[in-house]
């Protein structure tokens, strides 16, 4: 696993994350089970907990945008990007963001959300990328699906030394 | 590198600016950059993705810049 260089780290074990908006590409109903199942993703092998708020700022914020969008890191071409997120930390910390302009599924055309979302949330959690391709924290998109049916131990090494701890780094 | 069209060029400085924080220097004529920092950038970004470590453009190199990913840079900054 790989941490980023200055370790951030939450400061408590109860996670909040709210979804600010909906992909047309999508019912909302996928996407709210891709968001719960990438956060019980990590909740399965960590001492965090996330629960979904509907109002107000969460921890983690999700989005779908497009472009530009006030970030300094905008999306579309010509990188090939499909998603960021934010170390773990106050205000824009820990956000999530999908670039919209990108076709959004729950199967295996195009971009599926879950897949996505399971390596952004690792991001939001502290992790940096990792260059093993059986990593969930590799960077490209095909290496996510080849790796998510058995979660890989490196990551969760990974979120579990990077854990909130009483005396936080 | 010679044979590598004015695209994959771009392609590379694009790449490399984005997630291995190349600096773009600037001069009268343009954007110019120091070779060999694109070639150190370029050797540390084929390492990371376990390609053939030349610092030169090559066919799995661009095949790797195309893939879609996350846009979280390869290295911390």
């Amino acid at each position: 696993y790989v941490l980023t260089d200055r370790t951030p780290r939450w400061e408590h074990t109860h996670l909040t994350y709210r979804i600010e908006n909906y992909t047309p590409d999508l019912p909302r109903a996928d996407v709210d089970s891709a968001m719960e199942k990438a956060f019980r993703l990590w909740s399965n092998v960590s001492p965090l907990t996330f629960t979904k708020i509907f109002e107000g700022q969460a921890d983690i914020m999700i989005s779908f945008v497009w472009g530009d969008h006030g970030d300094s890191y905008p999306f579309g071409r010509p990188a090939n990007t499909l998603a960021h997120a934010f170390l773990p930390g106050r205000g824009i910390g820990g956000d999530v963001h999908f670039d919209e302009e990108k076709r959004w599924t729950s199967d295996f055309r195009n971009f599926n959300l879950y897949y996505v979302a399971a390596h952004e949330v690792g991001h939001s959690l502290g992790l940096g990328h990792d260059n093993d391709i059986g990593s969930l924290m590799f960077p490209s998109y095909n290496s996510y699906r080849d790796v998510l049916l058995s979660h890989d131990r490196r990551s969760v090494c990974g979120v579990q030394i990077n854990r909130p701890s009483k005396n936080p780094i | 590198t010679p044979g590598a069209q004015d695209q994959d060029v771009r392609t590379v400085q694009n790449y490399l600016q984005k997630f291995y924080d190349l600096k773009m220097g600037t001069s009268k004529s343009g954007r110019q950059t120091n070779s060999s920092l694109v070639t150190e950038k370029l050797k540390q970004m084929q390492e990371f993705f376990g390609l053939k470590v030349t610092g030169k453009i090559d066919a799995d190199t661009l095949n790797v810049m195309k893939q879609p990913r996350c846009g979280v840079p390869d290295v911390a900054q």
